[in-house]
């Protein structure tokens, strides 16, 4: 078998003075997953690898760089699966986390449930010792400016996502 | 959005997608990541996929779910993504991608929108694209 890993750091409009962050940072997490296959190591533990760098790597939007919600605040959601087992864990709404995507698969790996979301997740975090990051720390100067940037008038939340990509 | 579908030596899948969620929603709003199914699934017998797009739209069509369903009929990973963004697209008017691979260690990146920045390594080799056709 011939092992394989392939990344996304998302589709939708990545402005020209940002595509060659992305072309970088989706190698970086290529070339990471990678080397745990090549060491041995699972599908599950190279995609969780993989996408843990995209989460730290501002230039995306997961985990550090999260676009802000209304509010002007971070909500996370990640899943997990396996696919020899069917198992799979995720979390939604979570805030203060810096690798949501860990989180989900503590979710798999550790409770008999597939999801945990927005408190109850934050909860979860806190018994399995994720550590607690600032909101802060996870608002890049980009994601505050786009959010004020694209701040409705009319702030129909309705209205303000029409078009948008998650 | 961000996600990784991967085949390991030993032949089993998997995937995961992590998303910051969508600029200005509504506090409360989980889209397709969170989804089993939409934003992701994994299955040995068949393949594993992530995407990433517009998650209301994901969700509607079970994206992820639906390029397996084509891919257990035959069709490969890329031809399989291509039926399924085309089938969101014409449904629920939806822009997304998706990485696949299938149980061989086929692999496709797939998307209907502008851009999707990905990269694949297998064999030692690091392939990687941002707009279609690279």
């Amino acid at each position: 078998m011939l092992p394989v890993v392939v990344v996304h750091g998302g589709a939708g409009f990545v402005p020209k003075e940002r595509d060659e962050l992305s072309i970088a940072g989706v190698q970086e997490a290529a070339r990471r997953g990678y080397a745990v296959l090549k060491s041995g190591g699972s599908s599950m533990d190279a995609v969780v690898e993989a996408v843990t760098s995209l989460e730290n790597n501002p230039a995306f939007n997961a985990g550090r760089g999260s676009v802000l919600n209304l509010k002007g605040e971070i909500e996370m959601d990640a899943l997990v699966m396996d696919g020899s087992t069917l198992a799979c864990g995720a979390v939604s709404a979570v805030k203060r986390v810096a690798n949501p995507v860990c989180l989900a698969r503590l979710v798999m790996d550790k409770t008999s449930h597939v999801c945990l979301t927005a408190e109850g997740a934050c909860q979860f975090a806190k018994a399995m010792e994720i550590p607690e990051v600032t909101e802060e720390s996870l608002i890049t100067d980009y994601a505050r400016k786009r959010w004020q940037d694209n701040l409705c008038s009319d702030s129909n939340p309705v209205l303000c996502q029409m078009g948008k990509m998650g | 959005t961000v996600g990784a579908v991967a085949v390991d030596v030993q032949g089993n899948l998997a995937c995961a997608t992590s998303t910051g969620g969508m600029l200005n929603k509504m506090e409360g709003r989980v889209g397709d990541t969170a989804c089993i199914g939409a934003g992701g699934y994994a299955d040995n017998k068949i393949g594993a996929v992530s995407p990433t797009g517009h998650g209301e739209s994901i969700l509607k069509v079970t994206l992820a779910r639906l390029i397996l369903f084509h891919m257990e009929q035959g069709k490969s990973p890329k031809e399989a993504s291509d039926l399924a963004l085309t089938y969101m697209q014409e449904r629920v008017s939806g822009l997304a991608g998706a990485v696949v691979v299938d149980p061989k260690g086929t692999w496709a990146a797939r998307f209907n929108s502008r851009q999707m920045a990905w990269a694949a390594a297998q064999q030692e080799q690091l392939h990687y694209g941002l707009y279609k056709g690279e």
